[in-house]
């Protein structure tokens, strides 16, 4: 473990509650994409399938625990709470993402490390999770304004990818067997998406402004 | 065979 890898999975776990808090505090989900919320959440089902037969150490069981019930109790949330599931933007948030479900599958039988069950949906999850954040990207431009709290959620799901790319380089240089290829490209692609929002953040911290993505 | 790299980061 070193330091950029914890404070990755500090951030990530940040992000997560920031969004709980919203829409906890709120009782509102608008802005926030469900369909992204479900892609985290088989991104989460499908990496942690070891959860159960490699037990690595207690932080990293105790992490996949909270992941996994926090992005199905978001989904849940957003689906069932009468009072959430009334203010989901449904009309705005109309990424297809099935294709992108469809898309990561097919990638993962294609690449992985090693053609076993537990490795295929290792790296699906992989593929996912760089491109789950897309719908909620499409609903930020369409729906132009963006809440603090929504926008803080992007931000720290962002900047926890970008510290994972940090914990890999720092890995490649101290550990002299670590190839993990998949995890750094599918990173290096999702830090990426992530650019122009990133940009459009900083821009508005500078200007002290209210954070207005280009329709 | 060596035993298998379980995946160790989040």
């Amino acid at each position: 473990m070193n330091i950029f890898r914890f404070a990755g999975d500090m951030t990530h776990l940040i992000s997560v509650l920031v969004l709980l808090l919203k829409i906890y505090a709120t009782k509102s989900c608008s802005g926030i994409s469900l369909k992204t919320q479900e892609l985290y959440a088989l991104v989460f089902l499908a990496r942690y399938l070891d959860l159960f037969t490699d037990f690595i150490s207690v932080y990293n069981t105790v992490m996949k625990i909270v992941f996994i019930m926090s992005s199905l109790s978001i989904v849940w949330c957003m689906r069932m709470h009468p009072m959430v599931r009334r203010s989901y933007d449904k009309e705005l948030d109309t990424f297809r993402h099935y294709f992108l479900i469809a898309g990561c599958l097919l990638g993962a039988l294609l690449v992985h490390e090693k053609f076993t069950f537990q490795e295929i949906f290792w790296a699906f999850s992989l593929y996912l999770e760089a491109v789950a954040i897309l719908p909620q990207l499409v609903l930020l431009q369409r729906s132009g304004n963006v809440d603090n709290l929504t926008g803080q959620y992007v931000f720290f799901l962002g900047a926890y990818r970008a510290l994972y790319i940090l914990n890999w380089i720092y890995r490649y240089f101290t550990e002299k067997h670590f190839g993990r290829w998949i995890s750094c490209i599918s990173g290096l692609v999702q830090t990426a998406l992530y650019g122009d929002f990133f940009y459009y953040y900083f821009i508005s911290w500078k200007n002290n402004a209210k954070l207005q993505l280009p329709a | 065979e060596q035993p298998r790299d379980p995946h160790d980061e989040l």
